[in-house]
């Protein structure tokens, strides 16, 4: 990414990773 | 927009107010607990040295430990964004209601930060918040303060912590060490604020989450106002608390892996 400033939290994203890993 | 539909917590609410098995450490000032929006919470003492009820309500410790308390475990009815109301707060003070002025975010030692860290990790936290900047830092300090990271990262207690409010580029004991996730402020159109430190390891390694204006629970049952990196920390420790609610055989190199793709 190489940026100062991070990315937006994105809640609903990491509970579709998640969801896919977690089944 | 509002701050939790700003970082798509809200979906992640509708489903779930979190699980009592999921443990948050709150290092922090002392919280009033007695504040009839947290009541309902799930709120369980570990008392350092100072006790972890307000014994001053207007002292800036219970002002912040409060706001911040409610941010996480407020009753959903509360005017605070109350994100995980039914996880386990762990409530481990670390700063004095002694303490005078109004500090934008209140300060410890790494030494005492440290031994907090023991003791949530100990309490069985999954999660700490650090709504918080060092004072007083030094080599030796530090060392022990390192350690208290690398004990969290073998045991898999993630770390959410305040980039600061300096306005600065560049990084801090804190947020420096690889385990812990700093999180910068950001205004309601997802834009960092002009305090919020920001810097090339907190670009990688952290999260943006909303610090202005956020609206939260006053100690003396008022509704308050703030923002500031402090403030912007428990929407991603929230959403750690409830992913892993959800998720709950989930590691927590796979939560904070979910969570920085």
């Amino acid at each position: 990414r190489g940026s100062v400033v991070p990315p937006l939290l994105d809640a609903e994203s990491a509970w579709q990773i998640l969801s896919t890993v977690n089944t | 927009m509002h701050p939790t539909e700003l970082v798509k917590l809200t979906r992640l609410m509708q489903r779930t107010q979190g699980s009592s098995d999921i443990r948050i450490g709150l290092i922090d000032g002392p919280v009033a607990t007695s504040h009839t929006d947290l009541t309902n919470g799930h709120l369980q003492e570990i008392s350092g040295n100072n006790g972890a009820s307000c014994t001053r309500n207007n002292s800036n410790a219970c002002l912040h430990g409060t706001f911040i308390a409610g941010v996480l475990a407020a009753r959903r009815t509360s005017p605070a964004p109350a994100i995980c109301p039914d996880c386990t707060l762990l409530i481990r003070p670390i700063f004095s209601e002694s303490t005078s002025g109004r500090e934008h975010m209140p300060s410890a030692t790494p030494q005492e930060l440290a031994g907090a860290i023991f003791d949530c990790i100990n309490a069985g936290a999954r999660v700490i918040n650090l709504s918080l900047a060092l004072a007083q830092p030094s080599t030796r300090e530090e060392k022990l303060l390192d350690e208290a990271f690398n004990r969290a990262l073998s045991r898999g207690v993630l770390i959410a912590a305040a980039a600061g409010n300096q306005g600065m580029l560049g990084s801090s004991v804190i947020t420096r060490h690889p385990w812990v996730i700093p999180v910068v402020a950001c205004d309601l159109r997802g834009y960092p604020i002009n305090e919020s430190n920001l810097g090339s390891t907190i670009g990688t390694r952290g999260l943006s989450a909303p610090g202005d204006n956020i609206t939260g629970l006053g100690a003396e049952g008022q509704i308050l106002t703030m923002g500031g990196t402090s403030v912007a920390v428990p929407f991603v420790t929230g959403a750690i608390a409830l992913l892993w609610s959800q998720f709950p055989d989930a590691t927590a190199a796979q939560i904070k892996l979910a969570l920085m793709s």
